[in-house]
């Protein structure tokens, strides 16, 4: 794992609590919002299970610490996306808190009903951007959720001990939290 | 293309031609080493200069020569990205660099304290 440079973190006195809204004006239609919050939902669970850090949703978007939305090619932070494929997504380091996704790509929330072959795994990239919202830099442990690439029609939601380690060097960790689930995970996977 | 469809959502992208996807076109540079030249590579140094490996060079253009600080920038993304680090555009670079990724940059963000921890 590796962070940001000045290793920043959101500073406020534990429990943080974090807000996130979407952006009503720039969104993908063809998934269900209801859909998209859920995925986001889950994703953000996954990274407050090993931290003490919870995630509330918001429907206020300007005043939410994390704003998310989907934006084509130039979007006005210098980072412009580049159309099919290519940069899927990217976040700001805290306390920023912009969270964009390319809306070029083929979002998928399963591969069973978007048969494309470009095709992206919603939640994949989601759980990543958080990494880096949460002060995450990239891995070079290619198993870890904060690798920086992801094949299409790929899915890396489940984060691995790199992942776990360096969010808990920042954040410490959630007290419910157990080392013993996450390897019993990897240990699947590696049999897998 | 995209057809959303109503109540079963079955989405089908036409994608017979997949050349036009974000830096497909890097493929063409496979094999290539230390002092080769080949047209279009300042296209790949930009790749490298946006993800951190590279600055961008005193007279602002890079160019299509494969030299030794470009050698050097590869040979730190390889390293960074956990490949075998050979110095060269070899497929398993090549096939890397023509993945879809995320935005941020893998060094610029650390300044000259950059660690990346392996476990």
């Amino acid at each position: 794992f590796s962070y940001f440079y000045g290793k920043p973190r959101w500073g406020r006195q534990a429990p943080v609590i974090l807000t996130y809204a979407f952006s009503q004006n720039n969104m993908i239609d063809y998934i269900s919002l209801k859909d998209i919050k859920t995925v986001f939902k889950r994703a953000f669970s996954r990274w407050a299970q090993v931290i003490p850090v919870s995630f509330m949703e918001i429907e206020d978007y300007p005043s939410a610490d994390i704003r998310i939305g989907f934006y084509y090619r130039d979007h006005g932070d210098g980072q412009p996306f580049d159309g099919v494929l290519g940069v899927l997504a990217h976040a700001f380091s805290p306390e920023n808190g912009r969270f964009h996704l390319d809306a070029s790509e083929t979002w998928a929330l399963d591969f069973e009903t978007v048969k494309s072959r470009v095709a992206v795994d919603l939640e994949s990239v989601a759980t990543h951007e958080i990494g880096h919202i949460l002060g995450l830099a990239h891995s070079s442990v290619k198993e870890a959720v904060m690798y920086p690439s992801l094949s299409p029609r790929s899915k890396k939601v489940d984060l691995k001990i790199d992942d776990v380690n360096g969010v808990q060097a920042l954040y410490g960790s959630n007290p419910n939290f157990t080392f013993s689930s996450l390897l019993a995970s990897e240990n699947s996977f590696n049999k897998g | 293309r995209i057809f959303p469809e109503s109540s079963s959502t079955v989405i089908t992208v036409d994608t017979h031609n997949t050349t036009t996807t974000t830096w497909h076109g890097f493929t063409r540079f496979l094999d290539a080493g230390k002092g080769s030249q080949v047209s279009g590579m300042s296209e790949l140094k930009e790749y490298f200069n946006r993800f951190g490996y590279l600055p961008i060079p005193d007279e602002n253009n890079f160019t299509d020569i494969f030299d030794k600080q470009f050698e050097s920038a590869v040979i730190a993304y390889q390293t960074n990205l956990g490949l075998p680090v050979t110095g060269k555009l070899d497929s398993d670079t090549i096939s890397m660099m023509v993945s879809p990724r995320c935005g941020v940059s893998d060094t610029k963000t650390h300044g000259t304290t950059f660690q990346a921890t392996k476990h």
